[in-house]
């Protein structure tokens, strides 16, 4: 299995 | 005062179709520059980037910066009401709380504007950093479109990996396994139709097949799609809009366990 990552991890809130 | 003139309502049809699965509303930043629109899905696991350009419109009018929070299903509603050919004007008074849409036929002899409240939505913008990507693949936005579709009935992920040969997409799932491999294309006539890789290094990376779906719902926007690939960082995948902007999808890839 794979687990879907989130953006949030990627991206950071400006 | 706010008001910008498009002469193909057809590409605002289109946009609203090529975000309108994914978010719900969605903040219009307009400024003198164009008009922008940042935001996620519910699930924080896709990101669209929206940009039109003010040099795009045939008239293009803004006084003072104006945030429009935007029911898309609304929105799309009002969009369904104007022709392919008819022209459409978005006008806005300054910190006003409506949007106007007019919608002229070709011949002037209909005109018609319809007013839609607008919402407050919270600004949550997402810093996406400037990358240089490790796999850039340019491939005819109908032929992702048709990947997408066909290997979505095999599994939930798709699989891209992309090397100096070309691009392969993969999906496995209960009723068996799927391989597609695209090869670059040597010498096509037409631009819109080669497969293009620039390759730093290869990358493969594993999707979910329902987010890839929904981008390609902005297929109709562009006869050429780009899909941007690093290791372990969101894919890209962009249409251009005319000469007048572009749409950006982000998709967080899933991690194996």
């Amino acid at each position: 299995g794979a687990t879907q990552g989130r953006l949030d991890s990627f991206f950071k809130v400006l | 005062m706010f008001e910008a003139r498009l002469v193909q309502s057809s590409i605002l049809k289109k946009v609203l179709e090529a975000i309108k699965d994914l978010l719900n509303e969605a903040t219009f930043d307009c400024s003198d520059s164009g008009i922008q629109l940042q935001a996620m899905d519910n699930s924080h696991v896709s990101l669209v980037s929206m940009n039109l350009r003010s040099d795009g419109f045939d008239k293009y009018r803004c006084d003072r910066n104006i945030s429009m929070g935007m029911n898309l299903g609304s929105m799309t509603k009002i969009l369904k009401c104007a022709a392919n050919e008819d022209v459409v004007t978005m006008k806005a008074q300054d910190n006003a709380d409506t949007v106007t849409f007019v919608f002229e036929s070709p011949n002037q002899e209909k005109v018609s504007d319809y007013e839609m409240k607008l919402m407050n939505l919270d600004q949550e913008h997402l810093g996406i950093p400037e990358t240089e990507y490790a796999c850039v693949v340019r491939l005819p936005a109908g032929e992702f479109a048709r990947i997408c579709r066909d290997l979505s009935q095999f599994g939930e992920s798709v699989v891209i990996s992309c090397t100096k040969e070309g691009v392969k997409f993969s999906s496995a799932g209960d009723i068996g396994s799927a391989n597609i491999k695209l090869a670059q294309t040597s010498n096509v006539d037409k631009e819109e139709l080669a497969v293009t890789v620039e390759m730093q290094e290869p990358v493969t990376l594993t999707f979910a097949s329902r987010y890839l779906n929904s981008f390609t719902k902005a297929t109709s926007l562009s006869n050429v799609v780009q899909l941007s690939m690093s290791p372990d960082v969101p894919l890209v995948v962009e249409y251009r809009i005319g000469e007048i902007g572009h749409i950006r999808y982000y998709l967080a890839p899933k991690i194996e366990d």
